[in-house]
């Protein structure tokens, strides 16, 4: 059984799709065979990892069959976005639940982890992902708006958990983390004291390489593997895998 | 008959709710009556503002009559996020003319520009606020996801204008930029001369005073008003003025 991580936060820019692809890139190199699932319209996943958005999504379109491809990542494989994902999140999902079939009837089971990368917002799209997902990784960027956000966030996921019992709180992890900033030390000190949530130790800091390896189609860690963002993300890799998260 | 100005980009974290708030205030600084409208589910610019949000949307929601509130911030007037923004951009929108009707029912006429914060979305939200809307403005920071975007984005722009014909780009505004980031440079070049529509001349420097504001309920212009945040949002009015794209 995989592990299906949903990768949320309906602030955007927090970096929720460098956290997917960086991360399941991190967890491919410990030898896992994984899946990265693109749900966001923007296709910032699919094409961060060198692939073409295609005109159905494989994921949530009904009755997917085909949809998982390779890509030039060793050990990752995608489901790319679709094009008609912005009309699915108006007025095209029959339920909460399509994501989860389709993932099945896709044979995503194969995989060690698969990594699902929302777009920012709580609607359906999300909601299909955390109706699916075993845990949710919360990226926040240490600021103002993306804390004052985590309250929404929070209560989504435990609406979620009446159609997905086992769903959990994976962690909540801090990104483009800028130790001089006063601000990132505070929105830290308030989120490791008080939420109820798990927080990783692993922090992320803001790291220019992080920002330039998607139009090299690359994740940071093929990118520039000793910069500080490549080693913030397989750090977590470490912590996800020792956390049990992973498959 | 006011300026109305949306403030869109389906890319997350760009700078939408900052430039709505911050040019809303440097615009009633020039003595302008100004109207910020907060579409957003994640409210950040009524909370961004000091204010609450309310049950109802009254921009979005039908037959909105009051709505619109005082700020603290001097010339500057709101009408809050509702919280049932979410549910109305999933099923609940008449048409795309919502806004545009309920905007003229709430009095937004006696203001001289009005500021449309938009989710990170194409979304019926979104799409409301470019059927209402004389001008759109584009927040975009200089990454290669959110250049990415702008196709969409400019693509979206083009079909509201079977709604409105009158719509137009404003301008393309560079935020958070880094002089020292050569990605930012790149990008930068590409905008200025690959597209066709207008790129403001003001560039909004990367200033941690305009991400610690909000969480004092100030914009960066009362917060630090020498900060390199606050003296680029002067500079941005004084160049929609010139532009005629304030009233
Ligand atoms: N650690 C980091 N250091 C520097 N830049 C980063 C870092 N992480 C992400 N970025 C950059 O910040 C921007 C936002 O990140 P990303 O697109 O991953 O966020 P997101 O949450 O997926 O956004 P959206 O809400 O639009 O889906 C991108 O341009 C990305 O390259
Ligand atoms: N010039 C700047 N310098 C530093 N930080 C900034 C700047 N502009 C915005 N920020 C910060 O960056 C984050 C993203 O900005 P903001 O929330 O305005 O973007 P947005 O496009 O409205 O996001 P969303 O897509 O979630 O609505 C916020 O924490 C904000 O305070
Ligand atoms: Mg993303
Ligand atoms: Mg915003």
């Amino acid at each position: 059984m995989s592990a299906i991580l949903c990768v949320a936060n309906q602030k955007g820019g927090v970096g929720k799709t460098t956290t997917a692809t960086c991360l399941a890139h991190a967890l491919a190199l410990s030898g896992r065979e994984v899946l990265v699932v693109d749900i966001d319209p923007q296709a910032n996943a699919t094409s961060g990892m060198g692939l073409a958005p295609v005109a159905a999504s494989p994921a949530l379109a009904p009755g997917g069959r085909d949809g998982i491809v390779p890509t030039a990542w060793p050990g990752v494989s995608a489901v790319p976005a679709g094009l008609d994902l912005e009309r699915l999140a108006v007025r095209g999902l029959p339920s909460v639940l399509a994501l989860k079939g389709n993932l099945a009837r896709l044979g995503a089971g194969r995989f060690a982890a698969v990594l699902i990368d929302c777009p920012p917002s709580l609607g359906p799209l999300t909601q299909n992902a955390l109706a699916a997902a075993s845990a949710a990784i919360i990226p926040i960027q240490c600021e103002y708006y993306p804390l004052e956000g985590l309250v929404q966030l929070l209560a989504a996921v435990e609406r979620a958990r009446q159609t997905n019992a086992g769903l959990r709180v994976g962690g909540v992890l801090l990104t483009m983390y800028d130790p001089a900033s006063d601000l990132a030390r505070e929105v830290e000190t308030e989120v490791r004291t008080k939420l109820a949530e798990p927080v990783f130790r692993t922090v992320i800091p803001r790291d220019p390489a992080v920002a330039e390896a998607p139009s090299h189609c690359l994740s940071v860690l093929d990118y520039a593997p000793r910069s500080p963002g490549a080693r913030g993300y397989a750090e977590l890799a470490v912590e996800v895998i020792a956390a049990g998260l992973a498959g």
